[in-house]
């Protein structure tokens, strides 16, 4: 499983994926989009438990509205743009279900 | 679909595929080889679309002549080593397509 | 395949891995445990070399001891709170072996 959370949410979903008997490792990254921060979560998990960690994302993932300020297209001298920044939303997670053959601890 | 690319190429490549309407999250990493910094993308895509988001790659990565200078063997005292940089080719972009038994937004 | 490892490993299994003729990209990560630094590798490998990698990275990662200091309770005022440190073993590395429906460099 690979989920994309916002890093508001990264330490508490971290926390309670811990508390829930799941094995994970962060990564940080940045969104293709709004190219700000976020984190990647990898989390082993077996089959029969993939609903039950999907759950514990969804408690402790928010939506929020994020701004992005357009960039001004080439201002003609004199002339004065005003930006006005675009509300986007960003969902509390996005994430992956991934197949593997095998996993292992050496 | 798990995309590895060249720094020089990371930021007109993220913005192709926003253009191209592709969800991605990008990740700092390096080259197991070269040690030195590339980005590795995350690109969730329907299978119908997979073709067109590795053209939307093709078209924004170059190949690239980069030069590993090789670590002397411990010198002789009094030998003088001029390590002579060796030239390597580096390709536009490793991809792999990971097959997913879902993907949802929470 | 994806494996994670120990910060203290990981330069002599990337070197080990290229001496095998392996490609690898390497991906700076924590875990979610003990929070603290560890390295993720991206290895693309044939089918037919996937036991070969995985003894290189067992040959290159060893298990250690690491010391997580738990956070005190709120401590009563006058009471002096002095944590143990709590031994945890953290083993050599952790192993995914993930399907690809195709490997190209572009
Ligand atoms: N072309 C576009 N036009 C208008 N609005 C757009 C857009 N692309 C994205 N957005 C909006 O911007 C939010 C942030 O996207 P970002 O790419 O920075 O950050 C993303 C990205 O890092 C990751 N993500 C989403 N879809 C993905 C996919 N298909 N593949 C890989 N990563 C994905 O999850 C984060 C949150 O995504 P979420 O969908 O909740 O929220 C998205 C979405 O609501
Ligand atoms: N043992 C070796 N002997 C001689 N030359 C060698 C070599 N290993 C790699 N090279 C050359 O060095 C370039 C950079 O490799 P690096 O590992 O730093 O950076 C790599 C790595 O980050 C990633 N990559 C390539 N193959 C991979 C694989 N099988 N698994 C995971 N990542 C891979 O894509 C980047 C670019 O790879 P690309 O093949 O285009 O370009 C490679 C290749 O041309
Ligand atoms: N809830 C818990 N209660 C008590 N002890 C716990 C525990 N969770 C983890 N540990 C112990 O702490 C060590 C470090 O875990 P951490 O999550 O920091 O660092 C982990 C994590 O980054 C990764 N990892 C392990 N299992 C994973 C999984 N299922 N999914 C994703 N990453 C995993 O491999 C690293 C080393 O794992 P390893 O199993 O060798 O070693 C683990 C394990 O022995």
């Amino acid at each position: 499983m690979i989920a994309v959370v916002q890093g508001e949410d990264a330490q508490r979903t971290s926390e309670a994926l811990t508390a829930g008997g799941f094995g994970s490792t962060r990564i940080t990254s940045s969104g293709g989009f709004l190219q700000q921060g976020n984190v990647t979560f990898l989390i082993g998990v077996e089959d029969s438990r993939v609903a039950e960690a999907v759950q514990v994302i969804r408690d402790n993932c928010r939506e929020r509205s994020r701004y992005l300020t357009p960039m001004p297209p080439v201002p003609e001298p004199g002339e004065f743009f005003m930006p006005y920044p675009v509300e986007v939303q960003v969902g509390g997670a996005t994430v992956f279900v991934v197949p593997v053959d095998s996993f292992e601890k050496i």
